[in-house]
């Protein structure tokens, strides 16, 4: 689906008998609106428009569509090549402990999803465990602790160590001897200017080698998503992204730049406060949402 | 020669883009926008001018307007808190999940020990794990009392008790730490309006996260239009920000934004400068 005045601009697009260079260009100016007021990259919007806006005035149409079915379809087609068709899995290798990090902004989520993954293995039957090593939020602790009470999942941390990598090895190897099979680290949050933070999560990653480092980012992130997505992608191999809060009225375009910066599927998404609150990731409706 | 509508759309474009690009919201780039052409089609000029560098002037202009509002209300908290006659000066935190509000209530409580003044905190947050946690730890940082009941109970009646407490102390000030809510929800703006009538803070302040889109006007108008907010402060404001969210508070709230957050220690608490953040978005 799409929002009115997109909508009403491929009407326009499509009443025309044949490509009407006005009406194309009309088309792009309201896609482009729409994909800004979803916080979608200024950079990657022009990108997208004017490759849409060069097929659409392609006066050669399939066979069987309409124009309106193909400028449709177009517009669906690059911003899935981007996403990808369907939503992939967490891959857990049977048998051993693999490790998880979440790592994001400060107060993108990563805690509360943590505890949300943490349920979802749980109750398809993989032993799971939660460990934090954020040294530096204060109650971090406590915060993750309660989640791991709340659904009864093992939970290991170190409120008085400081070391953050300290923490996870001694975390990963106490689980390693429970045979946990997913050991899921909760890490600090950090942007890209914070130098030192950067450099604590390139040898959390070194050091503890994670079988997958999930990026979350927040529904309602803006224009920063790109660049900041792009710095986590370029320090650790990001290997999939969680977005956020999308319960609240974020359109999801910063996660779709976080998408393009670093070519990491979105696996999951974030649909509220509680600890049942976590989807699998639908490209259908993330696009409908983003487009308003 | 005249300035042409084409002229002025054409030399927008490009400014409107970079404003976008800074996290100004579509909406107010538009109406910003609009203004500007309003003002300045049909009027003539030399034909030496350049029509692309008085667009941008005039942009520039209604940009200052916008953020006008930073210098013409400008909340001085330390002297608004020492006048008040009947303490304690009542100051509630409120904003969507994860802004920094917890911080944030810590850094004030900082600033006003700093400047000689006494405070309390009240753990309205009675909901996320961790919540009441973290800001007893925060107080006990500061050597300050904070004002808790557990888990679940009312979050009004925390606030109610702690501006109970400071009064019959005559404690300078309360700061209310409430819970992070999407505005979208109406049970949880209930939630929150129902706090604000108990204790009738004296400034009620939106806490908004400087990397935040299109959102942020949706959120500020909605926790305005529901609770009439007094100012703001922006968060995150070290992650290399460009600015525009400050710019999209300021246009739908029309109320001044009193401090931005530039890191996670106390100190990181600053005023926020208007000619910094004008730089920042017309450079
Ligand atoms: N509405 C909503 N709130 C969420 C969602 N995910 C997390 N939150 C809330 O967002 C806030 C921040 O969540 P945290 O888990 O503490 O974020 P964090 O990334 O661990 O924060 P730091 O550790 O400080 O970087 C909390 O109030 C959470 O309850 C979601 O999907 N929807
Ligand atoms: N770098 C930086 N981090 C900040 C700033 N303000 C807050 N934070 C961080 O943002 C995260 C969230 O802060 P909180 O104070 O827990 O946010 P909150 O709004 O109370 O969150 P909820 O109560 O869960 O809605 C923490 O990691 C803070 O350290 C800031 O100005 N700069
Ligand atoms: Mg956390
Ligand atoms: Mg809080």
């Amino acid at each position: 689906s799409l929002g009115k005045k997109l909508s009403e601009a491929v009407r326009k697009l499509v009443r025309a008998p044949l490509v009407d260079e006005k009406a194309v260009k009309e088309f792009i100016i309201e896609l482009q609106r729409a994909l800004l007021e979803a916080d979608t990259n200024v950079e990657l919007v022009l990108e997208l428009s004017k490759r849409i806006e060069k097929r659409a005035m392609e006066v050669e149409l399939p066979p069987g569509i309409t124009r309106r079915e193909y400028v449709l379809k177009m517009v669906y087609e690059e911003l899935t090549s981007i996403l990808g068709k369907r939503s992939e899995p967490i891959r857990l290798k049977p048998g051993q402990s693999n490790v998880i990090m979440l790592v994001g902004i400060q107060g993108s989520g990563k805690t509360t999803t943590a505890g949300k993954l943490a349920k979802y293995f749980k109750k398809r039957g993989v032993k799971t465990a939660l460990v934090c090593t954020d040294t530096f939020r204060l109650g971090a602790y406590e915060q993750l602790k309660q989640l791991a009470q709340q659904i009864e999942v093992p939970f290991y941390g170190e409120p008085a160590t400081k070391d953050a990598v300290k923490i996870a090895k001694n975390g990963i190897n106490f689980f390693k001897e429970e045979k946990i099979e997913a050991i899921i680290i909760d890490t600090a949050g950090r942007h890209k200017e914070e130098k030192s933070l950067f450099e604590e999560m390139i040898s959390l990653s070194k050091e503890i080698k994670p079988q997958e480092i999930i990026l979350v980012i927040d529904g309602s992130l803006g224009q920063q998503a790109y660049i900041q997505a792009k710095a986590f992608a370029e320090a650790t191999n990001i290997g999939s992204i969680i977005v956020t809060k999308l319960d609240g009225s974020g359109r999801g375009g910063g996660a779709l730049s976080a998408v393009a910066a670093t070519g990491a599927p979105i696996k999951f998404i974030g649909m509220g406060e509680k600890i049942d609150d976590l989807e699998s990731f639908d490209p259908p409706s993330f696009l409908s949402r983003l487009l308003g | 020669k005249t300035i042409t509508e084409r002229k002025v759309d054409d030399a927008l474009w490009e400014l409107k883009l970079q404003l976008i690009g800074s996290d100004v919201s579509v909406i107010v780039a538009d109406k910003i926008s609009e203004e500007v052409k309003k003002n300045l089609v049909g009027v003539k000029i030399g034909l030496l001018e350049n029509i692309n560098e008085i667009v941008k002037n005039s942009l520039r202009k209604a940009v200052e307007d916008v953020l006008r509002v930073n210098i013409n209300e400008k909340i001085d908290l330390i002297s608004e808190i020492k006048n008040k006659k009947n303490k304690p000066y009542i100051i509630a935190l409120v904003g969507v999940n994860g802004v920094g509000k917890t911080l944030t209530a810590a850094k004030i409580a900082f600033l006003l020990k700093n400047k000689g003044l006494n405070c309390i905190l009240a753990a309205s947050d009675t909901f996320r794990a961790g919540s009441i946690e973290q800001l007893e730890k925060h107080a006990n940082n500061l050597n300050i009392k904070v004002i808790k009941q557990g888990y679940g109970s009312d979050a009004a009646a925390v606030a109610y008790d702690a501006v109970n407490y400071a009064r019959a102390r005559n404690i300078d000030a309360v700061i209310i730490d409430t819970a992070g809510r999407v505005q979208t929800d109406k049970n949880l703006m209930e939630e929150v309006k129902k706090i604000i009538r108990v204790v009738e803070p004296d400034l009620k302040i939106f806490v908004g996260d400087a990397l935040t889109g299109n959102d942020m006007l949706r959120q500020a108008e909605e926790f305005n239009n529901n609770l009439g907010l007094d100012g703001a402060i922006l968060t995150k404001v070290d992650a290399d920000i460009k600015g525009g969210a400050a710019l999209s508070i300021s246009y739908i709230t029309k109320k001044p934004i009193l401090f931005i957050g530039v890191g996670g220690e106390y100190k990181d608490l600053e005023e926020f400068n208007v000619e910094k953040f004008i730089e920042m978005l017309m450079p």
